[in-house]
């Protein structure tokens, strides 16, 4: 049910 | 240096417990305001933040930032061997690669002392953007659990939905599917009641293990928030006298 996603899309590596 | 002392082990041996099994090394970040973790798991889809205040400790002292490079696994171990209640210091030298750890017994004379090995850990921290949520549930912690729990037994996934109606949590699994629906209680505040914010409607998917594995921070607080906007990871939070522990989650999208 749906894909998962990873953070990295949403939050920025310094 | 680094010299901490907590009032009583059980608060780290609770942390330890709700991070254990997302992470396995971590850095434990200390400066003179406190002790703060971020790990991500494997995977890259959840990530977990904690904070312990300077003034949650009965004496803290860290003279310039240093970070302790732990294995969670290790750091159990060793945590285990304190009872809940026991006084909990724990101590590091600069660029030392030890932590040591003294349990002082309420009642009795008992002063057991501990030694375990830190580690260098290449760790990226990520910028958390600040968010406005366009949903802000509170609920007895317990009573997220019990959700988390009861659908994971279903399916892999949930659906959590805020409306005006109230906060909906649907999983939908291949030999049955359930929903909840916790309206806002007016009568109840936290930590008893649910009390939902909402500007907009919100409708986002998760993976309940992950959820799961969050819920067992209900032993740090009665109370958690849920944070939500569509399309970012959701926030849950759990605060405590002394910090906070927050899990951040990627969403599940279409089909």
């Amino acid at each position: 049910m749906g894909r998962q996603q990873t953070l990295g899309k949403f939050f920025q590596m310094p | 240096m680094l010299e901490a002392r907590l009032a009583e082990a059980a608060i780290l041996k609770r942390l330890l417990d709700s991070i254990k099994e997302l992470v396995t090394d971590a850095n434990f970040e200390c400066n003179e305001e406190g002790i703060n973790l971020q790990a991500m798991d494997n995977s890259h889809v959840a990530l977990v933040s904690v904070k312990l205040s300077a003034s949650g400790f009965k004496k803290y002292r860290c003279d310039r930032p240093l970070p302790l490079g732990v294995n969670l696994g290790s750091f159990t171990k060793v945590l285990k061997c304190a009872k809940d209640d026991d006084v909990c210091i724990i101590k590091a030298a600069d660029d030392a690669d030890i932590l040591s750890l003294t349990y002082e017994a309420r009642n009795s004379d008992r002063i057991a002392e501990y030694e375990m090995k830190l580690m260098d850990i290449d760790a990226d921290t990520l910028n958390i953007p600040d968010t406005d949520y366009d949903a802000r549930v509170s609920m007895p912690s317990a009573e997220f659990t019990r959700i988390v729990r009861d659908l994971s037994q279903l399916g892999e996934s949930v659906r959590i939905e805020v409306s005006k109606e109230g906060v909906r949590f649907i999983s939908d699994g291949e030999a049955a599917n359930g929903n909840i629906l916790l309206r806002q209680t007016d009568d109840d505040a936290p930590p008893e009641g649910v009390t939902i914010e909402m500007n907009q409607h919100v409708n986002l998917t998760f993976s309940l293990k992950y959820l799961v594995n969050f819920a067992k921070s209900s032993t740090l607080s009665n109370v958690v928030q849920l944070m939500l906007s569509n399309d970012v990871p959701l926030l849950v939070s759990y605060d405590f006298n002394q910090g906070h522990i927050r899990y951040y989650l990627a969403p599940k999208i279409g089909d």
